[in-house]
């Protein structure tokens, strides 16, 4: 199937989002 | 053996693979066998997005402020990171020896490029270290299959890549084999400039 891939840019800005709080 | 302990919430960023954090410590004067090393190894929680990596990263303390001979251990929930575990036995791991300072860094981006997925193997990717001692800090990746070079070079290259690695610094791979052989993780490693 399909691979997720997140590059560390990615990973970093959802760190601030909401939902990782 | 692919069970899932937790799933993604809702609106999260699913991980391809579910991860589960392992805490270590050991007092350095007693022999590691590996009896004593199963009972020192802690299980302390697993993730499956993103969004739960970060939550439970953020309340962890940093690698750089442990003290002692302590080890932080990211692997694919369903793996001990043991060199017996089944998806260990016939594999290796690359090791980077960091001087004192940057552990936090180098493990975050270590960890970062895992969980996205940035190596590029297959399945062969098992979990990553970080290991802190008294005279330098230990980064190491682990992967499936020792003796499949392609994967090997592979993760060394992205490895240098994530970490932003002069391309003329030491690395150096060990198999588990070898590990348990001299019962050592990092001693009479095979360098790889």
């Amino acid at each position: 199937g399909t691979r997720i891939i997140y590059d560390r840019k990615f990973l970093l800005q959802c760190r601030t989002s909401p939902l990782a709080r | 053996n692919r069970r899932r302990t937790v799933c993604p919430g809702a609106g999260e960023h699913p991980l391809q693979y579910n991860y589960t954090f392992w805490y270590s410590r050991r007092t350095p004067s007693r022999p590691a066998s590996s009896q004593s090393y199963e009972q020192n190894i802690r299980q302390i929680g697993s993730v499956a997005s993103v969004e739960q990596f970060w939550r439970f990263y953020s309340h962890l303390v940093r690698p750089g402020d442990l003290s002692g001979h302590s080890d932080f251990h990211l692997f694919k929930e369903g793996i001990k990171p043991m060199w017996e575990d089944e998806s260990n036995r016939s594999g290796g791991k690359w090791i980077i020896r960091l001087r004192k300072g940057l552990a936090s860094r180098f493990w975050e981006n270590i960890i970062l490029a895992m969980l996205g997925e940035q190596f590029m193997v297959g399945e062969e990717i098992c979990g990553a270290v970080v290991s802190i001692r008294f005279q330098e800090d230990i980064l190491s990746i682990w992967n499936r299959t020792s003796n499949d070079q392609t994967t090997t070079s592979r993760i060394r290259d992205t490895l240098r890549r994530v970490l932003n690695l002069p391309t003329n610094s030491i690395m150096e791979y060990k198999t588990h084999t070898d590990s348990l052989r001299d019962n050592s993780s990092f001693r009479n490693t095979k360098i790889s400039i």
